[in-house]
Formats: structure tokens, C-alpha cells, sequence
């Protein structure tokens, strides 16, 4: 028996509008410790990681661990039914080919449940290693969006470039060449809109700008984006859910032959 | 010229 009662229904939504365009189908596993899922794109070249600690939902319960195959297509399909203030619980039974949604209004008005078919996804899940990374760039997330969306309609690749001075985005295609550089600024009003560098080593790495776009779709979820970066390793594009978790993006990078 | 990498390079399959 599973029951997971989240009284910010919306922060659902955007989860579901971050990745479904990245992924289609996707094992959803719910232990003792949160709601959690790992997915790559069909080519193998992006992964997304996201965490839901079962302390961030109002009421959690999973009596055993289980997995959950879901179209995401679909899942987004019956969350777009919950209202932004709805309470969303997450229902399953052991064993069960099936999960229902149930939103709730917020003054308890209006109740509805909509039952999901669950599906068998064969899913290979990549042991990720905890890393030291030489680059870590803290910065306001929409203006990380807006740079890698001014970028891609320049080029299709972006070079970024991290050094004490400050974090550079470049890209070049057949109308021209594009350079971004953001410096360290933590001299701002609110925390949220500093831009933050911790330098171990410069690190540069190329990256196909349609997934930093696809990644992008998660900036609704949080004011900040973290990107983690070392040489020759895929990139971590972290979005932290305030007082539950977070949802990663691992991107593989370009190399030279 | 770059080639694009997938993530089974760096990361081992459970």
C-alpha cells in the first residue's frame, strides 16, 4: 500500500513539466526514504535524477518498496487536471497494475481521482559516483534559461568555460559566434540573484544546447540552478525543490576524437 | 571533431 499526500500539488506539475520531454516512459521507486525517479533520454546521453523525501509530503506511506512504470506523457496528461492549489496524494497498491491521482481543492470543495495504467519499463539504472567537481556555478536559473535559449538560436553546441574570472558561455553556427560571460556577483539584494563560482581547476566542456534547453523546462522549480562541472565528466545541472529535494540533469559532453 | 558521448562512458550500469 502506497499513500503520498503533497499539500503543494503544483510542485508535481512542474516536475512532470520539467521532464516529460526528455523522457517518455520512466520507473517512479518509492521507499522508506522519498519518491524518486532516474531516467535517460532514448539516446543515452542525458539522465535525469530526481529525489522527493517522503518528509516533504504531508502524509507518506509506502509499506514496501515498490516501482512504478508510468508514460510521462500520460502523467502529465492527469496532473494538468489538479487546479496550481490542489493537495495531490499518490495511491497504489501493492502489486497493483494501477495508480490513482486524487486531487483535492483547497477548501475540501471539489474532489476528484483519476486512475492511471501503470506499465512494465525496462530501465537500466547507471551508479552514479559521488564527485569532487573542479567547477561549481551557482546562478539565478532564469538567466541561465535565457542565455542557453539566446544561444541555441545561434548555434546547436555550447562551450562553457569556467575560470576564476567567471563562467563563459560560447556558441558558433552559420550566421555568426555568440560569448556569454557571467561574472562572480554576490553583492545583490537577495541571495537567490547572486551568481556564485567555486573554481578548483578551469574547466571547459562543449554540450548540445537542445538538452540545456530540454533542462531549462525545470526552472519553475527553483530561483537558483547549480552547475557542476569537470573536466571530460558529463555536466550536473541541479534544480534544488525547496524543503523536499531536487531533480538533476547529467548531460554527456562533446569530445574531441 | 567533437563526438557527442552517452553517459554508459562514465557511468557503470547496476
Amino acid at each position: 500500500m502506497l499513500e503520498l499526500r503533497l499539500l503543494q500539488g503544483s510542485l508535481l506539475k512542474k516536475v512532470l513539466e520539467a521532464i516529460k520531454d526528455l523522457v517518455t516512459d520512466a520507473n517512479f521507486d518509492c521507499s522508506a526514504t522519498g519518491f524518486s525517479l532516474q531516467a535517460m533520454d532514448s539516446s543515452h546521453v542525458a539522465l535525469v535524477a530526481l529525489l522527493l523525501r517522503a518528509e516533504g509530503f504531508e502524509h507518506y506511506r509506502c509499506d514496501r518498496n515498490l516501482s512504478m512504470g508510468m508514460n510521462l506523457n500520460n502523467m502529465s496528461k492527469m496532473l494538468k487536471c489538479a487546479g496550481n492549489d490542489d493537495i495531490i496524494t499518490i495511491k497504489a497498491d501493492d502489486g497493483g497494475d494501477t495508480v490513482t491521482f486524487m486531487f483535492e481543492s483547497p477548501n475540501q470543495d471539489k474532489i476528484s481521482d483519476f486512475e492511471m495504467k501503470l506499465m512494465d519499463i525496462d530501465s537500466e539504472h547507471l551508479g552514479i559516483p559521488e564527485t569532487e567537481y573542479e567547477a561549481i556555478i551557482r546562478m539565478p536559473s532564469q538567466e541561465f534559461a535565457r542565455i542557453c535559449r539566446d544561444l541555441s538560436t545561434i548555434g546547436d553546441t555550447v562551450v562553457i568555460s569556467a575560470s576564476k574570472e567567471g563562467v563563459k558561455f560560447s556558441t558558433k553556427g552559420d550566421i555568426g559566434s555568440a560569448n556569454v560571460v557571467c561574472r562572480q556577483n554576490t553583492s545583490v539584494d537577495k541571495p537567490e540573484d547572486a551568481t556564485v563560482i567555486e573554481i578548483q581547476q578551469p574547466v571547459s566542456l562543449t554540450f548540445a544546447l537542445r538538452y540545456m534547453n530540454s533542462f531549462t523546462k525545470a526552472t519553475p522549480l527553483s530561483n537558483t540552478v547549480t552547475v557542476s562541472m569537470s573536466n571530460e565528466l558529463p555536466v550536473v545541472v541541479e534544480y534544488k525543490i525547496a524543503e523536499m529535494g531536487y531533480i538533476r540533469f547529467y548531460l554527456a559532453p562533446k569530445i574531441e576524437e | 571533431d567533437l563526438n557527442q558521448r552517452t553517459l554508459a562512458d562514465f557511468f557503470c550500469t547496476n
